[in-house]
């Protein structure tokens, strides 16, 4: 039996939105201590890693290992269905075939239950080790998104640079070209506007928009974005979903030949 | 140009 409950469904809409962009299906790996995803988008140039741990949940239950393939874009669906305010349980049996999402309403007036074929998949996992990175910023992740969005109108990509003084944003394209450079915030009175640098040694990566673009999907879950770079090595973009766990997305660098 | 790498360049699938 696996059963897992989260008091406001709202939590679970903004995870589908941010991962709906980049994945068509997806092994849910549940287990004691929580929910994991792994999985890369069809052209594997990005990764998402989700985890939602167990604690996290007002009630959770998973008397065995369970992998469940589901199809994002169905699950999308039914999450929709969800008002933001109500109950949701996702329920399976041992050896699942379906899923079922149970949404109950505030004042327990309404019970919709909405069940899902589940895929088979293989698993495909990468083996990400743990990495120091040369450079590791965080900043507010509605200025990451306005950024990407604004300089995704300059060129395909955006290069990412990195040093003591700041962090500096670029693009260039046929009709010209855009920078965006943020200092580090001398105080930080106010933690979700602050924009800090931890720097060993400079970088300076280039990205593709698209990516970056879905990635910034998940700005709802989070008011700080955190990004982890270090030469010719892909970019960690992670957004802490409230206490119960975190959103990761790994890019691929592009990479002059 | 630069090019596009892919994630398995530098992670192992397992």
């Amino acid at each position: 039996m696996f059963e897992a409950r989260l008091a406001q469904s709202a939590i679970l809409k903004k995870v589908l939105e941010a991962v709906k962009d980049l994945l068509t299906e997806a092994t849910f790996e549940c287990s004691d201590s929580g929910i994991q995803v792994q999985a890369m988008d069809n052209a594997h140039v990005s990764l998402v890693s989700l985890n939602l741990r167990s604690d996290g949940f007002d009630k959770y239950r998973c008397d065995r290992n369970l992998s469940m393939g589901m199809n994002i874009g169905t699950m999308t669906k039914i999450l929709r269905c969800a008002s933001s305010e109500d109950t949701v349980t996702l329920r399976a049996v041992d050896s699942p075939d379906n899923i079922i999402f149970i949404f109950e309403s505030q004042n327990k007036e309404k019970l919709a239950e909405y069940e899902m074929k589940l895929i088979n998949m293989d698993l495909e996992h990468l083996g990400i080790p743990e990495t120091m990175y040369s450079c590791v910023v965080k900043m507010p992740s509605q200025e990451f998104a306005r950024i990407c969005r604004d300089l995704s109108q300059f060129g395909e990509a955006i290069t990412i640079a990195c040093s003591k003084e700041g962090i500096k944003f670029s693009a260039a394209g046929d009709y010209g070209n855009a920078n965006v450079k943020l200092a580090q915030t001398a105080d930080s009175d106010k933690e979700e506007e602050a924009v800090l640098i931890d720097m060993q040694e400079p970088v300076k990566l280039t990205f593709a928009c698209r990516y970056l673009n879905s990635f910034v999907k998940a700005t709802p879950l989070c008011a700080q974005v955190k990004l982890s770079m270090s030469s010719d090595v892909p970019l960690v973009c992670e957004y802490q979903i409230g206490e119960i766990g975190h959103i990761r997305y790994y890019l691929a660098p592009k990479i002059d030949d | 140009t630069p090019v596009q790498n892919d994630l398995t360049e530098f992670y192992n699938l397992a």
